[in-house]
């Protein structure tokens, strides 16, 4: 059962897929996993679905984990996929999102990275493809999409942690998601999450010019922060990717606004500065937590806002 | 496995605009193989930087000799690793 599972450690790639298929056998009729592309070491790449029906309803993607060594990232995806599929018809504001709504929800965006932060190196970023004429492996996948690719804050070289890609979408990881939003036509709401600078950020991050939802999504990143505030005490700062911490071209939130996802958020999750990428364990359920509300937030703004 | 004995996760706060654009110089001497855990994106806001042990020295020299204001985040990174591995072994030996 679900129910067994430890949401409060860390787990490998398989613990967390075979986890997936407890809680679609848990939850049937809301709980479905779909695949949508492999990595580039041959790793299927797994959705959650939660749907209560019907076909096209509009949608609400989630991906946890672009950056394989944000541990805290992919741990808050399987806390945050229990709670959804826990809370369906016993919190109002779940049920009525998902008794219209669509949720997709991607725990381990980049499979090849998470293990091999598992079996060699703790500290892993990129994916794990390989780069013509250089001894380096992977791209930042999260500098790898179409918009202002290539610009600054990514990198061309093929060593750094920036490096965004030959081309755009060039990573099978990356180009899963863009086939599989692109495919499905009514996502109306992207939320990409990392760690682990406190942050809920919106676009865009190529460009300091303010997008034209500027303000609607600064009123609703700064409600969405300060929910999230409520609950331990976490100050968030929030903002464009542009203004809060730099200028990054090529960043999954720009793209899927520049694509019409009106709704584009990344979160940074904890934590202040004591232990980087490597926060304890004993912070998971708390970090889990106190993201739900925000993203709650952002999630039921979306299901009252339609455009 | 690779591991991280004695390196150290340092945060660094650029003063100003000409600090933060020399901890980007800093990033590409590919010889000190420094790891950017948060990236310098301007004065006022911290960078982080795993440093392995061998560089340790030259990078700390280079933020003194500029007068940059670090502290230590992390002494030792693989103290942490083995704790975290450590807390994962534990995690699967309960019994559920």
């Amino acid at each position: 059962s679900s129910r067994a599972f430890d949401f409060g450690s860390y787990h490998t790639l398989d613990e967390i897929y075979s986890w997936m298929d407890t809680l679609v056998e848990d939850h049937p009729g809301l709980v479905s996993k779909i695949q949508i592309g492999q990595s580039y070491e041959g790793r299927d790449l797994l959705v959650l679905k939660f749907s209560t029906g019907g076909s096209a309803r509009p949608a609400i993607w989630v991906d946890t984990g672009i950056h394989s060594r944000e541990w805290i990232s992919q741990a808050t995806g399987v806390w945050t996929a229990n709670k959804i599929a826990e809370e369906y018809g016993r919190d109002p504001s779940v049920t009525a999102l998902l008794d219209n709504m669509d949720v997709f929800l991607e725990i381990i965006a980049n499979p090849d990275g998470f293990v091999f932060t598992h079996s060699s190196d703790r500290l892993w970023r990129k994916t794990r493809s390989p780069n013509t004429g250089s001894h380096c492996l992977g791209v930042d996948p999260n500098r790898n999409w179409d918009a202002g690719f290539g610009g600054a804050g990514s990198s061309g070289d093929p060593c750094s942690d920036i490096y965004h890609g030959p081309f755009p979408h060039s990573e099978r990881e990356v180009k899963a998601i863009v086939d599989f939003i692109r495919g499905h036509g009514n996502v109306k709401s992207v939320i990409s999450i990392h760690s682990y600078s406190q942050m809920l950020l919106f676009p865009y991050g190529y460009t300091s010019v303010p997008s034209p939802d500027y303000q609607e999504m600064n009123e609703l990143a700064k409600k969405a922060v300060s929910d999230l505030a409520a609950v331990y005490g976490t100050k968030y700062t929030f903002g464009s990717i542009a203004d809060t911490i730099y200028t990054a071209a090529g960043t999954t939130v720009d793209w899927a606004y520049d694509q019409g996802v009106k709704y584009s958020f990344t979160l940074e999750l904890r934590d202040t500065g004591r232990h980087g990428f490597l926060l304890p364990s004993s912070q998971i359920l708390p970090t889990a937590t106190e993201t739900w509300p925000a993203l709650l937030d952002i999630m039921v703004h979306v299901l009252e806002h339609p455009y | 496995q690779r591991q991280f004995q004695g390196d150290q996760v340092l945060r660094i706060m650029a003063r100003d605009e000409e600090q933060a654009a020399l901890l980007k110089m800093l990033e590409e001497q590919e010889e000190l193989q420094v790891d950017f855990w948060r990236h310098p994106f301007g004065p006022g806001h911290p960078a982080d930087l795993r440093v392995p042990f061998p560089s340790l020295g030259a990078v700390k020299g280079f933020l003194e000799s500029h007068s940059f204001p670090y502290t230590v985040m992390i002494e030792d990174v693989q103290e942490l690793l083995d704790e975290e591995k450590e807390a994962m072994a534990r995690s699967r030996r309960v019994k559920r």
